[in-house]
């Protein structure tokens, strides 16, 4: 069988609205956001400080409020990925 | 193999006599320096103004050899959330993979430190990404760091090389390319270089790395220094070029910076090509910095070549282009490149078509080719998706399958040229197939889009797997890129022209059914080839530095291009531009009258003359009919088609049809049977052909029809007869009845229940039961039930049907009948 995920306390969400919007959002649902992801306009980096560091299940709980969010277009719990040295 | 070149570059850097790979100051046999890099730096392009960033485990920033060049605002730390990419020290020093590839880019030179960056005067910095939890989210990150002021991204890593892994770049990292190539570098597009991956060994196939895999990255692989492929190196269509790096033991490695302010000359993998070449790149871009990320690999692909590089695949491409799955287009020419980029014009514009999108599931079979074709125009109806000459191509494809690592597959493009997509890979035995992965070739690089398109997809069990779980394609699509018009016209004329030879004088045609009307052939010029001179130039030059294949009437330059007219054969037409060469290409025939290179009759690969039934061998994909002398796609009926030679072979003559071999038929001609899979006379009934006595014989008097004698050899049994256990007899055993079959004039013996002795009709239909069974109506029971249910007792078995359930029937139904 492949290995099982591992899913860590950090977020990828997609909020509409700006950084300021984005910071609310974050701080409504528990969450710190890191700020943008790199260049990519409304895609913010959030962490979460009370969910497991390292995971094989996916966080539900608080996370799904922040999906129910209406300035949340789309999120995704990061994942580990096995990544090597060539 | 070079000879020592005397006016070699010296540099005091201790190490530079070990960088094999760069020049030939060691003065021996093994000398190689087919990369041409001192031949660039010679021109004066050293990586000024250039940046690279390395996207790995950190870079010593306060290495010697890395600090003058080292550049603070290239650099990052996603790891550590900061600016100072420098690694983290442990005792195995494992964190030097950073610091060991920047070294090659951008060293010091004349430092008398460590060794020579290929670029060392570029602007290096470094990217910490890869010590500690890798995420989407950290290499979208990564790769989208300062785009507007780093030129060139080099990454020497990507998903496990292990054999049996599928991944690529998630959603965020996808659209940190996407943005990347659109915006970075203000507009003209970041320049990602990725090593194409170490999983040789493994049976890895680069394909499954949606990094290396991408559009959007040069994927790079390795050579030895010998020109074998090492044993780390990973094959697949997706690869562009090739660099020198580390190969068996006795092969030398690579030098560069190592970590705690140390050099290595034992650095190794594909790991040391990507940022070689990101170092070539920046050379390139030195000489010109207009260049786009498509100009840069359009570059590559034009200066790499096959050199030494030993490779079983090499194939010359429907537009001229030598290239392989292992070396892709060769081995970098530094000096090529940075002599074609400074003259080099921008490409048209990138356009992208989904030429074919198929949704129908189909079975993939066992062993057999699942091919499934698409014919396109490339989107010649609208003008903003139009391709007509190619760049990259992706097939988009969902498979379902039991062991995916059972998988090959293949695209054929409309000239002909056939990219493996996958590979079998035996550690791959993953159930979970493919979902719109997307496979992509650079093997069709400058080709025609239009026509006809084939993916072939071959399941061949590497181990003994269930025969009815079969893979299955769900749905494919065909996404072609490229430029509407031909990416170098927009040249001086000169340039223009000799381009155009370069792309179109091997050019194959594409099928029939493929050509708009607009795209038929040109017919070839007749008259000599008189190219346009400017007055006064000419002379000078035909006197000294003509091309040896130029004829008496002299030249306008020292290239084959530039004859006026040739001493053996033209090739080309005034359109496309000519040539003179000493031998036609495949595809072409010498006319030695005309003296040109004329082009052949479609699939043929070799020929006498232009027509149809004048080919002495064909291209791929197409078959020899030798008593025709024509090329098939498909034999005709009564031929097969021999694989190995690649010809249309006879069928034995009692076969109308064949496969294989001339004896393994599949329709017989008339008079004729089809038994074990050879055509057989057909005989009276009753009787059977035998092979060596060859005339009719008796068969047994038990069977209708036979193969053989014996009593076991019936194909139908005599009147009265039933089939049973092989045999024909008179009548069924105990335990079995016949019963009639649709199709078949006898009747079968089948087996009754499994308590009956006896039984007619159907097995269920008891006529006489076993010993401790009682008869009851058509079935046996067993004698071992109770006969003193009560009323209450029965009626629940009633009311719940138990008589009914075959697990019941034993112990409740003489039960119940006996109690009313």
């Amino acid at each position: 069988p492949p290995p099982r995920p591992v899913y860590t306390n950090h977020w990828a969400v997609q909020v509409l609205g700006g950084p300021a919007e984005a910071d609310r959002v974050a701080a409504a649902h528990g969450y710190l956001n890191l700020g943008q992801i790199g260049n990519l306009e409304d895609y913010y980096h959030f962490y979460h400080s009370k969910t497991f560091k390292r995971s094989t299940l996916s966080s539900r709980g608080p996370h799904t409020f922040l999906r129910m969010d209406p300035q949340v277009k789309w999120l995704q719990q990061q994942e580990v990925k096995r990544r090597v040295k060539r | 193999q070079v000879r020592s070149d005397p006016q070699a570059l010296y540099f005091n850097d201790p190490i530079w006599s070990n960088m094999w790979y760069l020049h030939c100051g060691d003065k021996n046999s093994r000398c190689r320096s087919e990369m041409n890099v001192q031949a660039a730096w010679k021109r004066g392009y050293t990586g000024k103004n250039v940046v690279v960033t390395i996207l790995d485990d950190g870079i010593e920033r306060n290495h010697p050899d890395l600090a003058p060049n080292y550049d603070s605002y290239a650099s990052y730390d996603v790891n550590g959330n900061d600016y100072d990419p420098s690694p983290r020290y442990d005792a195995s020093n494992e964190n030097k993979h950073g610091t060991r590839c920047a070294g090659e880019v951008a060293a010091s030179a004349n430092n008398s430190y460590c060794i020579v960056g290929i670029a060392y005067n570029a602007k290096i910095g470094g990217i910490r990404m890869l010590d500690g939890d890798v995420t989407d989210v950290v290499e979208a990150k990564s790769l989208g760091i300062r785009p507007n002021y780093i030129d060139i991204y080099s990454a020497s890593w990507g998903p496990d090389d292990d054999g049996k892994t599928v991944d690529g770049p998630g959603r965020l990292a996808k659209q940190a390319f996407e943005y990347g190539i659109k915006k970075g570098r203000q507009g003209l597009g970041s320049i990602f270089v990725w090593a194409s991956g170490n999983g040789g060994r493994e049976g890895d196939y680069c394909s499954c790395d949606g990094y290396t895999n991408s559009i959007y990255t040069i994927s790079v692989s390795s050579a030895t220094e010998n020109g074998y492929k090492p044993w780390y190196l990973e094959e697949c269509a997706s690869t562009l070029a090739t660099t020198y790096s580390s190969g068996a033991f006795y092969e030398r490695k690579i030098v560069t910076t190592d970590l705690r302010q140390r050099c290595t000359d034992g650095h190794t993998g594909t790991s040391v090509s990507a940022p070689m070449v990101a170092g070539i790149i920046a050379l390139a871009l030195e000489a010109n910095s207009q260049l786009t990320w498509r100009d840069v690999q359009h570059l590559l692909v034009k200066t790499s070549r096959p050199a030494h590089l030993k490779a079983s695949d090499w194939k010359v491409n429907g537009a001229g282009h030598k290239v392989s799955h292992f070396y892709g287009f060769g081995l970098v020419d530094a000096e090529a490149l940075v002599v074609e980029a400074k003259k080099w014009t921008a490409v048209p514009s990138q356009h992208m078509c989904v030429a074919a999108s198929d949704k129908r599931p189909r079975s993939i079979p066992l062993v057999q080719v699942l091919r499934t074709t698409a014919l396109t125009s490339a989107c010649a109806e609208h003008s903003d998706q139009r391709v007509v000459y190619l760049e990259h191509v992706v097939v988009r494809t969902s498979i379902s399958h039991p062991r995916r690592g059972d998988l090959q597959i293949y695209l054929v493009s409309p000239s002909g040229t056939k990219s493996q997509l996958l590979a079998k890979r035996l550690l791959d035995l993953s159930n979970e197939g493919f979902t719109n992965w997307e496979f992509m070739t650079v093997h069709c690089w400058g080709e025609k889009a239009e026509g006809q398109w084939t993916l072939e997809i071959q399941d061949l069990p590497s181990q003994v797997r269930n025969p009815e779980k079969q893979g299955k394609l769900k749905e494919w699509s065909l996404i072609l890129y490229g430029t509407a018009e031909h990416p170098y016209h927009t040249f001086s004329a000169h340039q223009s022209r000799s381009r155009m030879l370069e792309l179109s004088a091997p050019e194959l045609e594409p099928p029939k059914a493929a050509l708009s009307p607009s795209q038929v052939e040109v017919p070839e010029d007749e008259e000599d080839y008189t190219a346009q001179s400017t007055p006064g130039s000419a002379n000078i030059l035909q006197t000294s530095v003509c091309h040896p294949e130029c004829g008496d009437k002299g030249c306008d330059g020292p290239n084959a291009d530039q004859c006026l007219n040739c001493v053996h054969f033209s090739l080309g037409s005034v359109k496309t531009s000519r040539k003179c060469v000493s031998v036609c290409p495949l595809g072409y025939f010498g006319d030695t009258a005309a003296r040109r290179c004329r082009r052949c009759h479609k699939g043929c690969e070799t020929c006498s003359s232009r027509a149809a039934t004048q080919c002495l061998s064909c291209r791929r994909g197409f078959y020899h009919h030798q008593e025709m002398n024509t090329c098939v796609t498909l034999c005709p009926a009564g031929f097969y088609a021999d694989e190995s030679q690649k010809n249309c072979l006879k069928c034995h003559p009692s076969c109308k049809k064949c496969v294989d071999e001339p004896e393994k038929c599949t329709v017989c001609k008339e008079g004729f049977s089809l038994a074990r899979g050879s055509c057989i006379p057909d005989c009276e009934p009753g009787t059977y052909f035998d092979s060596e006595l060859i005339r009719c014989g008796e068969c047994h008097h038990t069977c209708g029809t036979c193969v053989g004698p014996g009593r076991e050899e019936c194909i139908h049994c005599a009147k009265n007869f039933h089939f049973h256990d092989w045999k024909c007899v008179p009548a069924c055993g105990e335990g079995f009845y016949p019963e009639e079959m649709p199709g078949l004039p006898h009747k079968v013996c089948r087996r009754c229940d499994e308590n009956c002795l006896s039984c007619a009709g159907s097995s269920r239909n008891c006529s006489r039961c076993k010993t401790g069974f009682t008869q009851l109506g058509t079935s046996c029971i067993t004698n071992h039930t109770c006969s003193n249910a009560d009323e209450t007792f029965c009626e629940m078995v009633k009311s719940n049907r138990l008589c009914e359930r075959k697990l019941f029937i034993q112990f409740c139904c003489r039960t119940c009948l006996l109690a009313g």
